[in-house]
């Protein structure tokens, strides 16, 4: 099954002196780039199986025999979210599990690349939470695109257009769970608010 | 002439032609006039000294940097939970000044590359945040992220320093952040990585975000810092573009040190998310 491992390695390695300063030649610090990245992905795995095992579906087992399989994105800096951005499946709500690794309760602000102005975010127990729209900027589009094409990252074919942000509160050491789904127009305008833009002199 | 009031909650900046002016906590009554900019050190070639800038010695030209410019316009975004402000600083450094409703800091996320280096000039990117505090000769930076050691200006507690190099010699490694006091106030600034920070002058601190460097310090590495990345095989290539993020607080003298302390951690532990489809009816 996935494993840890290779992370633990790539954390070894990049203890050197010259990956701690950033002294080593172009084509070690590329090599621990690479080792870290492999490390990190396999984590991920290990993270998300984790994750169905804790978060079960109704109907069935889902550390036995999962059907909801999660993803993460490790570049949602540069709105890159295929997850998210792809769309939300008929019949289906975008769940978002946030988990808090610190010893204390926080309420944080999540922000997620989306391409539907009509949202609705809701928490676990059902209740329509505050959410406000804000468009992607240019400099996030050129950055995007040129770290995924220089990458081979498949990008979905429209850009996001919004971020969608929400408030979160996580507890200890634990996690919580946010819905989002397509909403009829007015619901929308309840609960998610477009930033209003002014340009001063 | 116009002044800009940004932020939904009880942090406020203001920004007047196109720049950051002053942060206000109104919940605290803590008010200083803060400027902000962007400026860039060439880097030395070696002079009568051959020592050069390279990936191990910060060595720049001069003792002034050179601003990237003097304003930037503004555009601003609000909304219920955060008000953003967008600023296009130059074809290279893209910022956004972020205040959430309930947090005491602002966010400062900045873009920069790739730096241009077609003048045959290597260069040292700095921000600079200038205040009115008189602080004395004296700032903090934190040891790898552990207690903050006070730092003076020019000056060693356990030997004689002479200073030849005023500006680098002034520069210490951050890890998790800078901050300075006067008689009244605290100005705090935590970093997402690691990088460098000094305060050359009273009410001051600067951090260094990006260099990209065309010769070798001759002191191992034996190339030039000049990292890029190419899209395809064709050698189309640019020097790297940085994003990341700093934080700024403004506080009363003696009590930034819990806010540095429980942020400095939500910093470097952020909430990890994952997604998935499913239908919330379905969901246990």
């Amino acid at each position: 099954g996935p494993n840890t491992f290779s992370l633990g390695d790539a954390l070894g390695i990049v203890q050197h002196h010259d990956a701690v300063t950033g002294t080593a030649k172009q084509h070690t610090t590329n090599d621990y780039a690479k080792r870290l990245a492999i490390g990190a992905s396999e984590a991920e795995t290990v993270v998300n199986s984790a994750l169905s095992c804790l978060s079960n579906s109704k109907s069935r087992n889902q550390c036995e025999d999962p059907v909801v399989k999660f993803s993460q994105c490790p570049l949602l800096n540069l709105s890159y979210c295929p997850p998210v951005e792809e769309g939300i499946p008929e019949g289906k709500d975008l769940v978002v599990v946030a988990y808090n690794p610190l010893g204390w309760g926080r309420t944080d602000i999540i922000r997620i690349p989306v391409n539907d102005a009509y949202l609705i975010v809701k928490d676990s127990k059902g209740n329509i939470i505050e959410a406000q729209f804000v468009g992607v900027d240019n400099a996030t589009r050129s950055l995007r695109k040129f770290y995924t094409k220089a990458y081979g990252g498949v990008s979905p074919k429209r850009a996001p257009k919004y971020w969608l942000l929400f408030r979160a509160s996580v507890p200890p050491l634990g996690w919580n769970t946010y819905f989002i789904s397509k909403s009829g127009g007015k619901e929308s305008i309840k609960s998610g608010v477009h930033s209003v833009m002014d340009v001063p002199q | 002439n116009e002044t800009t009031e940004v932020g939904p909650g009880d942090l406020k900046m203001f920004f007047s032609s196109g720049r950051l002016k002053r942060m206000v906590n109104y919940k605290t009554g803590v008010n200083i006039p803060i400027h902000q900019s962007y400026l860039w050190y060439a880097s030395s070639v070696g002079d009568s000294d051959p020592q050069a800038s390279g990936a191990y010695i910060f060595r720049p030209n001069h003792t002034s940097a050179i601003p990237v410019s003097q304003s930037a316009p503004l555009k601003v975004m609000r909304g219920p939970l955060v008000d953003e402000v967008h600023q296009q600083f130059n074809s290279w450094i893209y910022q956004v000044t972020r205040l959430y409703k309930d947090q005491e800091h602002a966010e400062v996320e900045f873009t920069i590359g790739p730096i241009p280096v077609k003048d045959g000039i290597g260069k040292e990117v700095i921000t600079r945040m200038k205040t009115n505090m008189d602080t004395n000769r004296v700032f903090y930076t934190d040891s790898n992220g552990r207690d903050f050691l006070k730092r003076v200006r020019d000056y060693r507690s356990d030997w004689s320093l002479s200073i030849n190099q005023p500006v680098a010699g002034n520069y210490y490694p951050l890890n998790l952040g800078i901050f300075t006091t006067n008689k009244k106030f605290e100005f705090s600034v935590l970093v997402d990585r690691s990088t460098g920070g000094a305060s050359i002058k009273d009410g001051e601190l600067e951090l260094m975000l990006h260099r990209r460097l065309l010769v070798d310090d001759s002191r191992g590495v034996g190339e030039a810092l000049n990292e890029t990345v190419c899209v395809d095989h064709n050698n189309t290539c640019e020097g790297l573009t940085i994003r990341g993020n700093y934080y700024m607080n403004i506080n009363h003298l003696g009590t930034g040190t819990r806010w540095r302390r429980k942020t400095g951690q939500e910093v470097y532990s952020p909430l990890l998310l994952a997604f998935t489809h499913e239908k919330m009816e379905n969901w246990k």
